[in-house]
């Protein structure tokens, strides 16, 4: 069972001045940031939930906590996988979705089934980020105002280079349209 | 690239082909272009002093001295272009680096900074800012957003009159909850530009000189603030060498009247981005409610 109280709980209790402000010390820092986490992890089981009521389905759902060290094991190690983006907002995003992985050449489909283009692989750098592998996917996904749109990603030929069409500086790059939410 | 830049439909950006910093940016639409020098620097935190045993800590920020040491006089970097996203990676030191992105139909240049672990083999606290610097005529003010509900004018002040110079310290430092704007006072007619800085997280922030913005992203200090902690801002991080920060700074420059319809959404996307799940194979089939 996901529960939202965990969360509400934890950043009730932040709502002290030192967490607001830092000024407390180390220990009830790292317990701040403990009461958190758990209550964020028990809101991803809420999210996951409510996808898979959404799907009719009991798939497993993942959550990738480090993207922003380019960490995610599941897009790491696996060659057939669906990226669902939740939108919370009240109008379209259009969103860039970077994800670590291991092969160099991917198909992404949008939630019609069309083709995504264009789809980028970068190599990472060294400074790029904390994970193992060696490149990221990047492609724009779009959600609607208070909704989801799914994206399926396969890998294709492992070997091959990225299949970078260079974006001519200058040249108005022409988002796709997609149905507004 | 002699001259290496960054480009989409809305904004161009230049930078330094020497010293690898950020140069200028310019909103192609409007016509703006605003010459914006960025880079780290860091304060020497006071340990205390002759005119005051007060040390720099979690309660105050007092440096040691007005100036800030700039982490790197250069920074290496690396031009990435491709259909997604155009980036300069920029890296002042082994604790200090930034990618600047430009993404397709993005009307904003994203500054996504890393910070850690801070060195204090030298025993010297460092508190790092990453400083804006503009030709805009500020006459020492700006202004700060708190989530879109309050605009307000902040200015530095100059302690003793007609002290000319302001210095930095816990007076002149104020949480930037949200949006920072650098923008002329008006009636400054010829000045019509805003420069935006969308933070994605509270940090101290200041405008000491003219046209300059400057927003805390890290602290690591080696001395308590005798203000009750018993411990000096330390944080040990994951691995115990020290905490290391990743964070993103979200730059707009616009005409005055049109920087609130920018900045308000971008910073309301900054707190509630879209969340990603993943699920292997062909996931569930989500009908849209």
């Amino acid at each position: 069972p996901g529960d939202s109280s965990v969360l509400r709980e934890a950043v009730a209790v932040a709502q002290h001045h030192d967490a607001v402000a830092g000024t407390e010390r180390q220990h009830v820092a790292d317990d701040y940031a403990r009461q958190l986490a758990k209550g964020w992890d028990s809101c991803q089981v809420l999210v996951a939930n409510a996808l898979s009521l959404l799907g009719g389905t009991k798939e497993p759902l993942v959550f990738c906590n480090g993207l922003n060290i380019s960490v995610c094991p599941l897009s790491e190690t696996t060659p057939h996988f669906t990226v669902i983006l939740y939108n919370p907002l009240a109008w379209d995003v259009s969103w860039p979705v970077r994800l670590p992985v291991r092969a160099t050449s991917y198909a992404v489909t949008d939630p019609q089934g069309r083709p995504v283009v264009p789809v980028s692989g970068v190599t990472r750098r060294l400074w790029g980020g904390a994970g193992g592998a060696p490149g990221e996917l990047l492609f724009q996904a779009w959600a609607p105002p208070l909704g989801f749109s799914t994206f399926e990603v396969k890998q294709l030929s492992p070997g091959s280079t990225w299949d970078t069409p260079g974006w001519p500086s200058g040249t108005p790059w022409d988002p796709p349209r997609w149905p507004s939410g | 690239e002699p001259e290496p830049q960054i480009e989409n439909e809305h904004l161009r950006v230049r930078f330094d082909p020497i010293m690898g910093h950020l140069l200028e940016i310019q909103n192609l639409a409007k016509g703006i272009s605003l010459p914006v020098f960025q880079s780290f620097y860091w304060y020497n935190a006071s340990a205390g002093d002759g005119l005051s045993p007060q040390a720099s800590g979690a309660y105050i920020f007092r440096p040691d001295a007005a100036t800030p040491v700039p982490v790197a006089k250069r920074a290496a970097t690396h031009l990435l272009k491709t259909a997604l996203v155009q980036e300069v990676q920029q890296n002042f030191s082994q604790w200090c680096s930034q990618v600047l992105r430009l993404r397709p139909g993005q009307p904003y240049l994203e500054l996504e900074w890393t910070v850690g672990p801070i060195p204090v083999g030298d025993g010297l606290g460092k508190e790092v800012i990453s400083r804006f610097e503009t030709p805009l005529r500020t006459a020492g003010r700006f202004y700060t957003d708190s989530n879109g509900r309050q605009v307000l004018q902040r200015r530095a002040h100059l302690g003793t009159p007609g002290a000319g110079q302001s210095t930095p310290g816990a007076g002149q430092s104020t949480p930037e909850p949200r949006p920072t704007l650098l923008t002329p006072v008006p009636p400054v007619q010829d000045q019509k530009v805003q420069l935006t800085v969308l933070t994605d997280r509270s940090q101290g922030g200041s405008s000491l000189q003219d046209g300059s913005l400057e927003l805390m992203v890290h602290r690591r200090l080696l001395h308590d603030d005798n203000r009750g902690l018993a411990e000096a801002l330390d944080e040990p991080g994951a691995d115990g060498r020290g905490l290391v920060v990743r964070g993103r700074h979200l730059v707009l420059l616009d005409t005055v009247e049109a920087s609130p319809e920018q900045h308000r959404p971008r910073a309301q996307e900054m707190v509630t981005p879209p969340t990603v799940v993943l699920a292997p194979g062909t996931g569930p089939h989500l009908r849209q409610p």
